[in-house]
């Protein structure tokens, strides 16, 4: 069990990084075991500080900025260990519409080898699925579904360094 | 391969059976406030095994079988039967498809099935931690964990790896 | 101090009625104080039940529901014991347009006897705000403001029974 | 009544001075994440008093003091006054406006003062009081506070109501 876990820690520790200069443009970020010399018990922090920024405590990051951390942590373990099918509920609601853009172009990358399914109210997140499932309250407050397949889905374009603030 | 259809009754606010088909690619699921959204990520989760009440948002893994509204009586029982696209042989069965199914009654007990034949918890996480579907932990992100991941102390942020390990 | 406190709970206990009605359509809620035996020292419990619902304990309710709850209390607490000055920091980031709507239409009501001061990131929060002030950072990582009066702030209408659902 | 000014400087990431004019009725403060526009409400907190440094988000209170960027060291002091205007006499002073004002420094010390006055934090508090103003807890709703009204245990929520009594 041991093995599976430090392979399954180096690979994750990995693709935070990427993920946090993705996330973070200028940024950076790691993931620290707590106790590396009990390798059993050992707990992770997490680090991430934005571009132009000093700060490493996740505590000080602004409220988008924790989504954004938590997310290249999520990340960095669908694609270290991935999986053919993924789920996520309202994660992006905190984020402003640059980030909300990196988010989304991230989310279209997993799409094309896994199903991704969000629930979400935000209609940028909308615009990107072939399919949306309408749910809503049936008279006696029970729910309902219908679905509908979507035209074409756009695939968010690079933002590009231009559009970073 | 990828989730290809979903059929619940009587799990938290779907008391009539509901039948959805799913595609590869990203879809969507909206809604107003309070119509059935994380109710149908739940369904998802607890017919992939989760054990957890509260990660379900109860007391008592009970509280998952439809309580009734003002209009409609409680229900005895609730399931759920997810059908896996198994095309490309990830899992090592000779089949196409294959039903992952869960049911519980008010006493509390768990039944599952795999195409129908009632089998343990176990040999329900065996089946899908070959196909890196694995238990939700590593794959469903549920509404507010975000803000979980980051306020969790090191040690139990390690569970999230070792999940996927 | 007890009076004070007896008096103030009694006000804010009686607010909060009236918020679950105007937030929740058909719904119900009250505060409990939870020893009222020793007043000195009881808790207030906080009950919730969306219309057409039978759910009583606020952990059963759904991420938009939880918000409307807890800005129902906060609300009335500023009803009971009204100040010159109000200041929220994106509290409407979870809630559906139905609800940001009947969320800004009470804002708009407070504004008429306070100054009222909102974080958001939400277009239609915007649009009620007759000054915008629009935060970003310099080059080297410091936090610049600009100010703009805003034309015809509107006054969000009545959305109107027809509008529920 | 209500809050005619406010100049920051020093205070988290306002590293230069910066001065804001405000009017009654709604204002919204709009910008891309990371931006500063918590630290902005975190700095009319801190100026009515308020004393938790975990609700500033930082570790102790000198962490409020600008921490320097990788362009720009780091400042010695932070000072925040607000300009409140009294035209109506809601606070009995005979002045048309009051300046409140709070500053510290590296050692950890905060100075109050009013109108430019040195007093302690009782006469800052007593002031505000009897205007309504009162303290952050009750005027106040920061970032992510409302999921933490529902979270917290039944006595916590007791203080809501004793600060606005
Ligand atoms: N066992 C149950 N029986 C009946 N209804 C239930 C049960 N458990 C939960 N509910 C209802 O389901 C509703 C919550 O649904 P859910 O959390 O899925 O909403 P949602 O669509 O995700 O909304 P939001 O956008 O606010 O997050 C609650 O109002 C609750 O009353
Ligand atoms: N003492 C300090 N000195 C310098 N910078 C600081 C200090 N304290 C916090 N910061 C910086 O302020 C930033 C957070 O700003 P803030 O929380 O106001 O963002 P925000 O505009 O509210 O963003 P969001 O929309 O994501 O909530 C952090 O990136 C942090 O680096
Ligand atoms: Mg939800
Ligand atoms: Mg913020």
């Amino acid at each position: 069990i041991q093995e599976s876990f430090d392979a399954a820690f180096r690979d994750v520790a990995g693709q935070f990084e990427r993920f946090v200069k993705e996330l973070f443009p200028g940024g950076e970020g790691r993931l620290v075991l707590t106790d590396p010399a009990h390798p059993l018990e050992a707990g992770i922090e997490i680090e991430a500080s934005p571009g132009r920024k000093r700060v490493k405590r996740i505590s000080l990051l602004s409220g988008g900025e924790r989504s954004l951390a938590a997310l290249a942590f999520l990340f960095a373990i669908f694609t270290a260990r991935p999986s053919p099918f993924y789920l996520m509920d309202e994660v992006e609601p905190a984020l402003d519409d640059l980030n909300l853009h990196r988010f989304l172009r991230l989310v279209a990358g997993f799409a094309r080898d896994a199903q991704v399914m969000i629930v979400t109210h935000q209609k940028r997140t909308m615009e990107i699925a072939s399919m949306m499932y309408g749910v809503s309250l049936n008279k006696d407050g029970t729910t309902k579904i219908l679905c509908q397949r979507l035209e074409h889905p756009e695939v968010p374009p690079d933002p590009g360094d231009a559009a970073s603030p | 391969m990828f989730l290809r259809q979903i059929q619940i009754r009587g799990f938290k606010s779907f008391a009539d059976k509901t039948v959805l088909e799913f595609i590869p690619g990203v879809s969507v699921i909206v809604g107003p406030n309070g119509s059935g959204k994380s109710n149908l990520v739940d369904a998802i989760s607890w017919a992939l095994g989760e054990q957890g009440a509260r990660a379900l948002r109860g007391g008592q893994m009970a509280d998952v079988i439809f309580a009734g509204t003002p209009s409609r009586p409680a229900l005895g029982m609730a399931e759920v039967k997810l059908v896996i696209d198994n095309e490309a042989g990830l899992i090592p069965v000779p089949m196409s498809e294959i039903e992952v199914s869960r049911s519980i009654f008010r006493s509390g007990d768990s039944e599952y099935r795999i195409n129908g034949k009632l089998v343990r918890l176990l040999d329900v996480q065996e089946l899908l931690s070959e196909s890196g579907i694995g238990r939700a932990l590593h794959t469903v992100v549920g509404q507010g964990q975000l803000e979980e991941v980051l306020l969790s102390r090191p040690e139990d942020r390690r569970k999230y790896i070792e999940e996927a390990a």
